[in-house]
């Protein structure tokens, strides 16, 4: 499965919806100053698979996430982000025969928070699940932070044991 | 089971092997086990060799140096154990020009296959992509993207 | 004692508020001790504002946000308290373009008076400098100096 | 007092001797492929200035610092380095007649160590004595090493206001 589309609203600094495009065959980069919200997009993407740590996001609180407001624009009542993949037909589970699949995360500054597949609301539990069997993990070795790529030469022989075993 | 993580551990220290004297000129790596009669339980360990250089210890290596073995680990595994996307954010700050080049080269080659999304500063990485996001504030405290497409991609 | 500790504070804080607008635009930033009437034993904290931003907590701030407030705070003390050398070792990497000329310039202007020593990857930077040295392992695993002198000095 | 000049010699990377020049009034900056020796030009000045901790330099024993060898050169006996400074005449102590002050640290294979003020052995705590009145230190934060720029906003209000002591 591959990453194909991703929506970010109501997010960190992304007041407004904004799409991504993800090219099949193609290399994507992004660029821009400092502090514009480049951080941001990987910070959402790692939201919408699980992440369930505020402070693995630089937040203190998971309400952080929510778009705070600028000079001009007052604070988000929601912050809201949807990945959608191209099912490659590779996953075994109810949602085989899509020929896209998305996952979405809501969180609202009540607290309220949902979860949704396919737009059908559902269990953190099922978005964990269908991540998985995609291969995909908020915290796996396929997505390096900003400032964290040299953590691995670093680490432990346990650890690096562990990465293999993630691989398997 | 042990002889999925012995196969598993096989397959990710071929790549390792490929991958690092293609990211770093000269230079040549393995993954090795630690206790290679308790595959159930040993731990993993990296051996590297660099042009002349006789390796004391992994902490004496530079951060260049640290975040290329790094980065080769992470692809190597990532081959192996595909994820619906790769995100590396700015992991060429620390590059020369020439690991600049080698890793740009290897990203390419390996977006033909898998999803990769590279956020950068550097122009020769910049250079090496088909699709660019520029993410600007126009409007203070509010992100917003301009894409550009820099070549056709079929 | 408490007078010389407020008099270090006020002058470090000083320098604080003029620095960090010339290293990013449009940003102004203090330097605020925690329990005014406490000053043996208060603990000092930043506030930072940044054009258009609502700061919730520090740690959200980006990369390159932190890595410049970290260089504003190093140098303010710096300027209140010199050492016979100031030694920045690749601070420059997570800085945008904008950011990187405003650091070179704000390090041109203060080694006037000090010493500083730069380690770099990055043209900008390179381009501030005097004089250059360049370190090659044209003899694999050995470090070899070629100084090259970029400008005139006094 | 300012830093005039740094000799390295059987330091790390650098078995030759080699003499870098500081211009009074001049930027001066180092550039080179990664792993060409300029972090361990750092890592020099730290040593000489009488860094304890191997750790902090990077390595597992103080042994680590001298010249490991090549594919062409042995192992080097000893490493030597020595930092000179121009005096400006602040200086208070049995030194502030001479016009630059110079300080070295050997290093043995054997482990033998010594410290020498303009050529005279000495203690380290002499060392340590003179470069804390001329305003360094080893840990101090006018030595920023690679990767640890953004320490500083990370830091507790207690350790911002060490810093403040420290300048004080
Ligand atoms: N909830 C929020 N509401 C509004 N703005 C936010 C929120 N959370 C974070 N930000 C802003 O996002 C900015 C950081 O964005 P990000 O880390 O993505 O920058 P970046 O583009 O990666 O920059 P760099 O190149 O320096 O790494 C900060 O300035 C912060 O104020
Ligand atoms: N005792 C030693 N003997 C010989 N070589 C050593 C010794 N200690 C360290 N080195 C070598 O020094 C190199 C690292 O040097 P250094 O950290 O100065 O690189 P650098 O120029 O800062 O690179 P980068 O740009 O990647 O930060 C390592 O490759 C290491 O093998
Ligand atoms: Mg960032
Ligand atoms: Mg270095």
């Amino acid at each position: 499965m591959r990453l194909k589309r991703l929506e970010i609203q109501g997010f960190k600094s992304f007041p407004e919806k904004t799409v991504f495009k993800f090219q099949e065959d193609g290399l994507t980069g992004v660029v821009g100053p400092n502090g514009c919200g480049k951080s941001n997009i990987v910070d959402a993407v790692r939201w919408t698979l699980g992440e369930q740590s505020a402070k693995l996001l630089r937040g203190q609180a998971m309400e952080d996430v929510i778009f705070n407001g600028s000079d001009r624009r007052k604070a988000a009542g929601m912050a809201e982000v949807t990945l959608t993949f191209e099912n490659d037909g590779s996953l075994e589970n109810q949602w085989r025969d899509y020929g896209e699949i998305s996952v979405s995360r809501r969180l609202f500054r009540t607290g309220e928070s949902d979860y949704l597949i396919n737009g059908v609301e559902c269990r953190l539990k099922d978005v964990r699940e269908l991540i998985a069997d995609a291969g995909g993990s908020s915290r796996g070795y396929s997505i390096v932070e900003q400032g964290r790529v040299s953590l691995m030469v670093n680490s432990k022989p346990e650890e690096k044991r562990a990465l293999i075993e993630e691989a398997a | 089971s042990k002889e999925r993580f012995v196969a598993t551990f096989e397959e990710v220290s071929r790549n390792f092997s490929e991958l690092f004297p293609r990211l770093i000129n000269g230079g040549s790596a393995e993954m090795v086990l630690l206790d290679e009669s308790d595959p159930l339980n040993t731990g993993v360990d990296i051996h590297v060799r660099l042009p002349g250089k006789r390796l004391r210890n992994m902490q004496l290596l530079s951060g260049g140096e640290k975040a290329i073995i790094s980065l080769t680990m992470i692809l190597s595994l990532f081959l192996v154990k595909p994820s619906p996307v790769c995100i590396l954010d700015e992991v060429d700050a620390p590059l020369d020009d020439e690991n600049l080049g080698n890793f740009a080269q290897i990203i390419r080659e390996m977006s033909s296959s898998f999803q990769f999304l590279i956020i950068t500063h550097n122009k020769l990485t910049m250079e090496a992509v088909d699709v660019l996001y520029g993410i600007t504030m126009r409007e203070p405290g509010v992100s917003q993207v301009v894409s550009v497409r820099l070549k056709d991609v079929a």
